[in-house]
């Protein structure tokens, strides 16, 4: 463990954190792309099918519990809550996210570390969490008025992929044999998504001004 | 083998 790859994971948490904050206490998801909650939920269920098989620490396990216990409970909030859910704005988010899992399905099982059910799986989920962005950012560019925690979540989400790019880099030059494509091409794919997200991010926290993506 | 190293991390 590195103090980039700590960064990132509690970075990662805290954007779980603020957008369970923002659905339980003001008991909305107003600007909330429900297809980028469920293709998380689909890529923390295919990445940590291990988790009852390999114990790496305390802190792994409970991470992958939070992010799926967490992943899944807010799938379920913006579907089934019946305040939560009628904020939910569905002639919004139409982002065809199936048009997604083929292409992620088919690439993980061409490149992939290993041709086993778990290693496709894993790399599935890889591949799926560079794009499960999308439907999110295009639902942000719909949306007149972002409001500050929306803003915040997808700017810690984007974040914390950051983070761990810095974490591989350190773990190249400090571990032997650390090569890992799948993680780094799909990682950097992942954080460049967020690059004009943190641009017009940055302008308004500099500016002061309402958050605004150019539709 | 080098798929340990990067299923440590989440």
């Amino acid at each position: 463990m590195n103090i980039f790859r700590l960064a990132g994971d509690m970075t990662h948490l805290a954007s779980v954190l603020v957008l369970l904050l923002k659905i339980h206490t003001i008991k909305s998801c107003a600007g909330i792309s429900l297809k980028t909650q469920e293709l998380y939920a689909l890529v923390f269920a295919t990445r940590y099918l291990d988790i009852f098989t390999d114990f790496i620490s305390l802190y792994n396990t409970t991470m992958k519990l939070i992010f799926l216990g967490s992943s899944f409970s807010i799938v379920w909030y913006i579907r089934n809550h019946k305040i939560v859910s009628r904020s939910y704005d569905k002639s919004q988010d139409t982002f065809r996210h199936y048009f997604l899992i083929i292409p992620c399905l088919l690439l993980a099982l061409l490149v992939n570390e290993k041709f086993t059910f778990k290693e496709v799986m894993w790399a599935f989920s890889i591949y799926l969490e560079a794009v499960a962005i999308l439907p999110q950012l295009v639902l942000l560019q719909r949306t007149r008025n972002i409001d500050n925690l929306t803003g915040q979540y997808v700017f810690l989400l984007g974040a914390y992929r950051a983070l761990y790019i810095l974490n591989w880099i350190y773990r190249y030059f400090t571990e032997t044999h650390y090569v890992h494509w799948i993680t780094w091409v799909s990682g950097l794919v992942q954080t460049l998504l967020y690059a004009d997200f943190f641009y017009y991010y940055f302008e308004s926290w500099k500016n002061n001004k309402k958050l605004q993506l150019p539709a | 083998p080098s798929s340990e190293g990067a299923k440590d991390e989440l």
